[in-house]
């Protein structure tokens, strides 16, 4: 509860036309951001309660709390949790910490809507090759792009990935989640164990919102 | 220097031997679809009375029409099997990515552009802007907050004659995730990730005002130019626009269904979380 309170607070103030636009002055709109920025790094620790609650019942843990009772500012991932369900905020500018450092690491997609969807993920990446898999072991194809000169010459971009990992992650239920296990191809032992064709997504007669609206 | 073309089995796109988007073919019927980006200067005024306030945060006031960015446009092709894309470069500081997924039937947008150049003591704004062989008869359609779609009249107004001081800015609205326009056999719809200033000042055309570098206060009680740094340099934006595009038919799903379900999926999407799991293999994670 308290750190939604933060976000609920942050999202109080955010109501003034100022902030939905951008016309305040700029130390005004940039102490805006430092309000969203530490409000959704608070509930960080509720989706990843939440998450792994939904993931394994056993734990039933609170959301973390300082020794003072508030909210903990920017909650560290607690080894306790099986998973620690990190989130990403510079995905924007392609850049992720832990897509781009680890060999192997889940991609967890929630969708917050009330019917089925579908997403292109693009994670910022090392490596030249990935093997992508679902909860069924099913292996979805994938492809490495490179991320566009202009974008890593941002000034402030400070990331070393250079490519950007692309998959399908397919029927993502209902206000539910899914998750794909991913693992950097680093030799050719990977290239021979994975030698069976990527399975391509499977291919539909409609586009995927069409399909979507003809399910609706 | 030659044409190039991106697609899958929906849609296809090709880029002129200058670079620039060009047409689209769609069940092997091709239209003109180019896309660019131009800016407008933003006008200094003495702000002393209201008709000559300078371009600023609450006012958007071109000095006069826009001005082009360049005549050619560098490109690189990425095809594979999951997305097909072209990188554009405009200029040193207008860059863009024109892709397709494989499985998808509109074409994603993803613009950066910034920092903005101001050495010639001139703020500058943005737009993004399509073109197509629509007979739109000067009307378009904005979103009302991601809801109802709103029709709009260029140079016109429903509840008075209007006598437009602003050729340009009298014709802009607030679009927040989608602004459209059609005639009898086509329609074009653009959806934004962000709430941005859109028109429509040709037929057949829509523009979106992507980013903006003002140099002077509008007198509107800031007393400070909306000129935002990071780094000590103007501020790099990037940001997406999703393009439907295809024939006026009146078949389920309407074109109009199709871009509210892509619009639900692009502006609530799917949140997404990571973890490390080195130590794990796949059995013990499955």
């Amino acid at each position: 509860e308290p750190h939604l309170n933060v976000l609920r607070e942050a999202m109080g103030v955010m109501q003034h036309h100022d902030a939905i636009t951008g016309t305040e002055k700029q130390h005004v709109a940039n102490d805006y951001a430092r309000m969203l920025n530490r409000a959704v790094g608070a509930c960080g620790a509720n989706t990843q309660a939440v998450l792994n609650q939904i993931v394994d019942p056993k734990f039933k843990r609170s959301a973390p709390r300082s020794r003072s009772g508030l909210p903990v500012e920017h909650p560290a991932p607690y080894p306790q949790y099986k998973f620690a369900f990190e989130s990403c905020h510079l995905l924007n500018v392609s850049k992720c910490e832990l897509t781009e450092s680890k060999d192997s690491f889940t991609v967890t997609l929630y969708n917050p809507l009330a019917h089925a969807g579908h997403e292109y993920v693009r994670v910022p990446v090392n490596g030249e090759r990935y093997i992508v898999r679902d909860y069924r072991n099913v292996e979805v194809s994938s492809q490495v792009v490179p991320i566009p000169a202009s974008v890593l010459n941002i000034p402030y971009r400070f990331s070393n990935a250079t490519s950007e990992l692309v998959f399908l992650a397919n029927e993502l239920p209902p206000l539910g989640f899914k998750s794909y296990f991913v693992t950097r191809a680093i030799d050719s032992l990977d290239d021979f164990i994975h030698e069976a064709p990527s399975v391509a997504p499977t291919p539909s007669e409609q586009p995927l919102d069409d399909q979507v609206t003809h399910w609706q | 220097s030659q044409e190039v073309t991106i697609g899958n089995k929906y849609l296809n796109v090709s880029f002129d031997s200058n670079g620039f988007l060009s047409s689209i073919t769609i069940d092997g019927v091709t239209n003109r679809l180019r896309q660019t980006f131009v800016y407008y200067e933003g006008a200094l005024g003495n702000n002393e009375e209201f008709r000559n306030r300078s371009s600023g945060a609450y006012i958007f006031r071109p000095n006069g029409t826009e001005k082009s960015v360049t005549e050619n446009v560098q490109v690189r092709v990425v095809k594979g099997a999951t997305v097909q894309e072209v990188h554009q470069v405009f200029s040193e500081w207008i860059s863009q990515v024109v892709r397709i997924y494989a499985d998808e039937s509109h074409i994603e947008f993803e613009w950066m552009v910034g920092p903005i150049p101001v050495e010639d003591g001139v703020g500058k704004e943005i737009v993004s802007r399509f073109y197509t062989a629509a007979q739109s008869g000067g009307v378009f359609w904005t979103d009302a907050n991601g809801r109802e779609m709103i029709r709009r009249v260029r140079n016109h107004r429903d509840t008075w004659n209007l006598d437009l001081m602003e050729k340009i800015s009298g014709n802009y609205y607030p679009v927040t995730a989608r602004i459209a326009l059609e005639d009898d056999n086509l329609r074009l719809a653009v959806l934004n990730d962000r709430a941005q200033g859109g028109s429509s000042l040709a037929d057949g055309s829509l523009e979106l005002m992507v980013h903006r570098r003002l140099l002077h206060d509008d007198a509107f009680g800031v007393e400070e130019a909306l000129n935002e740094k990071a780094f000590g340099k103007g501020l790099v934006a990037r940001g997406k626009h999703w393009v439907v595009f295809g024939a006026k038919k009146p078949v389920s799903p309407t074109p109009e269904a199709r871009e509210r379900f892509l619009q639900n999926r692009v502006l609530l999407p799917n949140w997404m979380f990571f973890s490390d799991v080195t130590e794990f293999k796949y059995d013990d994670w499955q």
